[in-house]
């Protein structure tokens, strides 16, 4: 089953 | 002070209706040119970027730049009061940074509603991205499609399963789903021009064939706010969340960016 990645592996926080 | 005004029932309202199912919290900052507000899903899979310039309003007005944290949910109950043809002013006073005010004029102006909403702590709804024109050199493939007929993709796909992988080359673009009773395959055959028809898919922008699998349930979120609209650009990049995008007026977008599921 494919896992969900978040949107941390992107873009790191301001 | 921060002003601006919209009759009941505009975009804005719209949108923020429209985005409740991903998003509790807000972080809104307004400066002369405009509102923007940037907000992140629970579940930090969804990052939602908008930006209404000032010209879309009734009226608009921002004397400092400003930035504040808004409970979404509770600011669209106070706008769901508001009669039709109301005039609707959403104010922040220098004097006073904890909450906002919501007035609304009745078309004869012989009543008005004021309501004070409290400000939250929206911080950690912020994420660095690029600016968006260097970021968007970065995706493989770009497309526009009808948002319609976006929306009716992840309806039809997630009948069957809760995941879609969505892949697109020169040829094209397919939207398909394999669950335990079936499978669904959408095949778009693009137009490739830079300048797309509303009614048509276009691939605007190709550097080499690309796949992303993602969760139907976001993607739905996303189709819900792009039919506000009549198109949708959709990014995709192996090194990028997926991005699903509308124009708002000539400067104005509202841009998703979706982290894609990897199989492991």
């Amino acid at each position: 089953q494919p896992k969900q990645q978040v949107l941390s592996r992107f873009f790191s926080p301001k | 002070m921060f002003e601006l005004t919209m009759a009941k029932g505009s975009i804005l309202q719209g949108v923020l209706e429209a985005i409740l199912d991903l998003v509790n919290v807000a972080n809104v900052d307004c400066s002369s040119k405009g509102f923007s507000l940037q907000a992140l899903d629970t579940e930090h899979v969804v990052f939602l970027s908008l930006f209404f310039p000032s010209e879309v309003f009734r009226s608009y007005r921002c004397d400092e730049d400003c930035s504040m944290g808004i409970a979404i949910a509770d600011m669209v109950d106070l706008l769901r009061a508001s009669n039709d043809g109301d005039i609707i002013t959403i104010k922040v006073t220098d004097q006073n940074f904890e909450d906002i005010t919501i007035t609304f004029e009745s078309p004869d102006k012989t009543k008005t509603t004021d309501m004070d909403l409290q400000l939250v702590d929206a911080r950690s709804h912020r994420l660095k991205i690029s600016e968006w024109h260097d970021m968007e050199s970065e995706y493989q493939a770009i497309f526009c499609m009808p948002s319609a007929q976006f929306m009716l993709n992840c309806k039809s796909l997630s009948v069957i399963d809760d995941d879609v992988v969505i892949r697109v080359n020169e040829e094209v673009i397919s939207f398909s789903t394999k669950g335990k009773s079936g499978c669904v395959n959408i095949s778009h055959v693009p137009n490739k021009t830079d300048n797309p028809e509303k009614a048509s898919v276009t691939l605007t922008h190709m550097r080499g064939p690309v796949s992303l699998t993602l969760n139907l349930r976001y993607m739905k979120s996303c189709a819900k706010v792009s039919t506000l609209f009549d198109q949708v650009k959709i990014g995709l990049s192996t090194k990028l969340p997926l991005m699903v995008e509308c124009k708002i007026a000539e400067k104005g977008y509202i841009r998703y960016f979706v982290a894609p599921k990897i199989t492991e």
